[in-house]
C-alpha cells in the first residue's frame, strides 16, 4: 500500500 | 437508475493553446486526461452498489487491475457517434491522421474496433452504466483476498442486466449475453492501451501526474 499511496488516500478520503 | 445517477460529469481535455499541435502536446494532453479521468473513476467506484463493503485492499486491487478497462469503456461508448475517429473528449477527438501523426495507430485501432462492436449493438447508456460496472467487478487480479465479496457484486450486477434486458427486449434473449460478451474484446484493447501508455512513459519527455504513473507500474 506504501507503493500505491495516492490511490489509497483517494479511496479512503470521502468523495 | 442508480449508475446512471452515479455517472461522472464530462471531462475536457483543454490541449494547452500555448503549445503547437505536435505529438508531444497530443501525447501531454492525453496523459494529463488519462490522469484526471482516474481520479473520476476511483470516486465513480465508490457508488457502484456494494463497492465499499469491500476491505480496502481488496478496492485497490480491483481498481489497479480494471481502471484502464473503465477508462476505455468511456473513450469508446463516447466514439460510438464517429467512425474512425477516437472521442477522448469533446474537445480532444483524435482521427487516424493525428493518431498516426503522435504514434497512437495501434491504440486507435484497437478502441474503434470496440466502437465498431458497441455500434453493431446499438448499445445505450442504460447497458453502458451496466456494462461499465460490470467491468469493474469482473476483476481478475491475484491480488484480491476475498474474491467471493467481489463475484457477489458481479452476480448483483449480472442480474441486474438480466432484469434490464428482460424488460425491455422480452423478444431478444440473446441481448445480455451478447453485451457481456463485449468484455473479452474491452480486456484487449486495455491491453493495448496499457502497453500504449507505457512505453510513452519508457520513451521519457511526456509529463505524467503521479497517480497515472502509480496506476500504470500497479
Amino acid at each position: 500500500q506504501e507503493k500505491h499511496k495516492i490511490l489509497h488516500k483517494l479511496l479512503q478520503n470521502g468523495n | 437508475s442508480h449508475l446512471l445517477v452515479a455517472e461522472p460529469e464530462k471531462l475536457f481535455a483543454m490541449p494547452d493553446p500555448l503549445q503547437p499541435d505536435t505529438a508531444q502536446r497530443t501525447l501531454t494532453t492525453l496523459c494529463d486526461l488519462a490522469d484526471r479521468e482516474l481520479v473520476v473513476i476511483i470516486g465513480w467506484a465508490k457508488h457502484i452498489p456494494g463497492f465499499l463493503s469491500l476491505s480496502l485492499a481488496d478496492q485497490m486491487s480491483v481498481l489497479q487491475s480494471v481502471w484502464l478497462e473503465v477508462l476505455v469503456l468511456g473513450v469508446a461508448y463516447r466514439s460510438l457517434g464517429c467512425e474512425d475517429e477516437v472521442v477522448f473528449a469533446e474537445d480532444f477527438v483524435l482521427d487516424e491522421e493525428m493518431s498516426r501523426v503522435a504514434g497512437l495507430t495501434e491504440l486507435n485501432a484497437a478502441i474503434s474496433q470496440l466502437a465498431r462492436r458497441f455500434r453493431a449493438l446499438n448499445v445505450d447508456r442504460e447497458e453502458f452504466v451496466m456494462l461499465k460496472a460490470i467491468a469493474l467487478t469482473n476483476s481478475d487480479s491475484v491480488y484480491i483476498e476475498d474474491m467471493e465479496a467481489v463475484q457477489k457484486l458481479r452476480d448483483l450486477l449480472h442480474q441486474a442486466l438480466l432484469e434490464l434486458e428482460c424488460q425491455r427486449r422480452p423478444d431478444d434473449p440473446q441481448r445480455a449475453g451478447r453485451l457481456l460478451l463485449t468484455l473479452p474484446l474491452l480486456r484487449q484493447t486495455a491491453g493495448r492501451a496499457l502497453n500504449t501508455f507505457y512505453s510513452i512513459k519508457t520513451r521519457g519527455g511526456v509529463p505524467m501526474h503521479k497517480l497515472f504513473l502509480e496506476m500504470l507500474e500497479a
